[in-house]
């Protein structure tokens, strides 16, 4: 497990906080705002309420040890990039950083991020990637124009073997069939399509769309 | 294909109407800010200056002609929340909207919204479910602590057949093999793995983070 410290608790630093302490990891919460830090002290390791781009502070904080340091500020640029340069600079071998748009992840990089992220582009490119007229949960892209997407088993497909819903000749694999918390990798063909099911396919992104719409 | 409005031009609105245009759409970009209307005016089927609660306007724009509406404001919540309940009323099959946070989300839920996006929380979950010491580039949630990961192949593993470098008993499948635009479904035992290559995985999360730390 890492020790991880987030500096900005915002709607982003919030969730990748919450989801490593799930996950096992001890996440070190920084904040300069009293409201936030109160709510979060609960669900983070330790919480601590300071100035971002206070270098003493965050020395005295540790945050040399930490593996990794996640920067979720893009409010005021100037608090993102020198929280950032601090931290590669106190010698944080991974800096994370989410960025307002281009421009300021540019100028994240260089000044050492080593990852830099940005929620709303590749949420509205993941939300474009998954369209089709089924209801595609989520999905991956693979490679330009080929995805693996996560779907609702559709009506049209219940109660049907699996080598008769999806012939070989569609460019289209399930990769994955889910029942309830049980994962069945490659499932074979004779396998019985059931409501609730789960279904992680992968294919060209037309061969998807002529997939699901053929369905109806 | 289909044919979608985009209302609201930011980050996210800019980045899911690029793609539609990219996958072959229709897209109708909507903005009450001529630059944004300008600089995009290259890059969209349709982009027009208008407000987005002005109810007229809509309809002489034919919105409800459109298969699906997407609002991506969310600075004003009540113009998020008006565009999509007038999108809904004139009759618009699916409408998703972009929410600033979970009461945000439960109001535009109300008012008839199809699906509601949460651009950062999203992001943050993302990043922490495929949080592990190799260089994730992106990861698609299966089930509860059960994720698929793509990754560059790590360089412990270059020159080495699939069924040596990833030995059945440790609880990690490889779904894809991806070498340039070729992607392998399924990849044999006696593949060998080349830099370059990338490599999509599933298992769960702790079985995947084994995986990756005993390659170092
Ligand atoms: N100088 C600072 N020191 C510590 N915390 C700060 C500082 N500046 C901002 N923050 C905190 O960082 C968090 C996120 O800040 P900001 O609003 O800039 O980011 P954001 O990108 O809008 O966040 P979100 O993830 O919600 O989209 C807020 O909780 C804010 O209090
Ligand atoms: N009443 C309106 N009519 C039309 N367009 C509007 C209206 N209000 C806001 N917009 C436009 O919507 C876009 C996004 O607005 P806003 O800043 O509220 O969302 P945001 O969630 O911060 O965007 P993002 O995070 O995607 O960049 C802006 O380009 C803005 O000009």
């Amino acid at each position: 497990k890492q020790q991880v410290a987030v500096i900005g608790l915002g709607r982003f630093g919030t969730a990748v906080a919450r989801e490593l302490v799930k996950a096992g990891h001890e996440v070190l919460g920084i904040d300069h705002n009293l409201d936030v830090v109160q709510e979060l002290s609960a669900d983070l390791s330790h919480v601590v309420q300071a100035d971002a781009i206070d270098q003493d502070t965050l020395q005295r904080l540790g945050i040399e040890d930490f593996d990794t340091v996640i920067v979720g500020i893009t409010e005021v640029l100037e608090t993102s990039i020198l929280a950032t340069l601090i931290a590669k600079r106190l010698g944080v071998p991974r800096v994370i950083a989410k960025a307002r748009n281009e421009l300021h992840g540019e100028i994240l990089e260089r000044v050492g991020a080593d990852r830099v992220v940005y929620p709303e582009r590749d949420t509205g490119m993941r939300l474009a990637h998954a369209w089709s007229s089924m209801d595609i949960t989520d999905s991956l892209d693979v490679v330009e124009g080929y995805i693996i997407s996560r779907v609702m088993v559709p009506e049209g497909l219940v109660g049907r073997r699996l080598d008769e819903a999806l012939r070989a000749d569609e460019g289209v694999s399930l990769l994955l069939l889910v029942r309830g918390a049980h994962v069945i990798v490659y499932p074979s063909g004779d396998e019985v399509l059931a409501t609730e099911d789960v279904l992680v396919l992968a294919g060209q992104t037309e061969a998807l769309e002529r997939f699901f719409s053929g369905i109806r």
